[in-house]
């Protein structure tokens, strides 16, 4: 998972 | 109605009006181009129903097996209204002769296959979002944890297309069947443009940001 950090970072991200 | 909603605004390229015309100069405004849309496919999925509920690794998973395939439905739904010509972004119109010269004519040929098939059908916008959106749940990621959760997202996203084409096209009893026989070649497609777009990569030529570069690692 530590590889896909921006896919992880934007998913968390609230909208 | 939800997904007409969710459906993001037009996008541009920008090509950077101080660099020569060359197929290097091509490919980096593409590449820049999809990096940027990938920011904006992220925050959509997360407003189809049911999406932000799986886990946050299935929702990677699916996202990461299904980018490429709805880069490519978006542009293909943005060249419905012209003739032989894929509309990357509202500013960059590739032809044959332009896809050729960016070593992209295999790619122009399959997406334009997509194109035909799409306006044979006359494919409307409800329909091109609820396919869309089912491209990403049924998008066969091998990574998927709640598979029964992600089977829930796909039956719901099915039921909203057969419902839309039950009220909206009683002439045809089959076009929802129609419309999931198109996904197919778009997986296939999808799949020629991640191996072609990771090649490109491995040459080292093309400058590629940070995020469009993870998505295309995760898929190969």
């Amino acid at each position: 998972k530590e590889k896909h950090k921006i896919l992880h970072r934007l998913l968390q991200n609230s909208t | 109605s939800h997904l007409l909603v969710a459906e993001p605004e037009k996008i541009y390229a920008m090509p950077d009006p101080t660099m020569p015309e060359s197929d290097i100069k091509a490919l980096t405004t593409l590449c820049d181009l999809a990096d940027r849309e990938l920011v904006v496919i992220i925050g959509w999925a997360k407003h189809i129903p049911g999406f932000s509920t799986l886990s946050l690794g299935d929702q990677m998973s699916l996202l990461q097996s299904a980018w490429m395939e709805i880069l490519i439905l978006s542009i293909v739904f943005r060249s419905l209204p012209y003739e032989d010509e894929l509309v990357y972004a509202e500013d960059y119109i590739m032809d044959e002769e332009h896809s050729r010269l960016t070593g992209l004519l295999d790619l122009y040929v399959s997406i334009l296959q997509l194109v035909r098939k799409y306006k044979k059908l006359k494919v409307e916008k409800e329909e091109f979002v609820t396919l869309k959106a089912i491209a990403l749940a049924n998008s066969d990621s091998m990574h998927i944890e709640d598979m029964e959760a992600v089977q829930k997202l796909q039956d719901a996203l099915h039921e909203a297309l057969q419902d839309f084409e039950s009220s909206q096209h009683q002439e045809d009893p089959r076009r929802a069947g129609k419309l999931l026989m198109t996904l197919p070649l778009l997986r296939q497609t999808a799949t020629k443009a991640v191996q072609h777009f990771y090649s490109i990569k491995v040459q080292g030529k093309v400058p590629m940001h940070k995020l469009f570069l993870e998505m295309l690692e995760a898929k190969v």
